[in-house]
């Protein structure tokens, strides 16, 4: 009888404890399925990062290139202003 | 007695553990 | 006696069941620390996608700026032509 009655409350304990493993089961599958959502942002970043950088690239290579241009410009301003002044003596 | 999965309310057999379809015990919630 | 053999397989059951559920468990807890490792990133490519962009429109005004400079320079250049070949006329 007293076996019987063990048996009965361990089958009860072990039937609540699987109840409470099920409940940080379901609790963690949720945040396994949020993580999952957050993680989709990754490579959108990356690819965001990742062109934002070829653009800025492509802006500075600009510049370098504009500035030289510039740079001839007033050397040859420089140039025509010298001989502006010369022919304005002769 | 037979139980009532509270998740898939799959009938199962008294002497079962976990539900027959969703494998969730009988107490979960 | 066929109770007692009953209870005694049904707690069987619900141990080997309890090992099951710990099991998955254990694998849950892994997956939701690597994904944890994996959204790490997260703040460090929105911070690398700001840096990038913030770089790349200082850079956009830089060229916009020079290029003004630039359309300035060939306009005084013109007209400095345009004074050489009139004194040259003269």
């Amino acid at each position: 009888k007293t076996h019987l009655r063990d048996l009965c409350s361990r089958l009860e304990e072990a039937e609540r404890a699987l109840a409470l493993k099920q409940d940080l089961i379901d609790k963690l599958k949720e945040e396994v399925e949020q993580q999952k959502g957050s993680l989709e942002t990754v490579p959108v970043l990356t690819a965001q990062a990742e062109i934002y950088k070829a653009d800025f690239l492509a802006e500075r290579e600009a510049r370098e290139k504009l500035n030289q241009k510039k740079e001839e410009l007033q050397d040859q301003l420089n140039k025509a202003m010298t001989d502006i002044e010369r022919l304005k003596q002769e | 007695s037979e139980w009532q999965c509270k998740s898939c309310t799959m009938v199962n057999a008294a002497s079962s553990i976990l539900c027959e379809v969703c494998e969730r015990p009988r107490l979960a919630t």
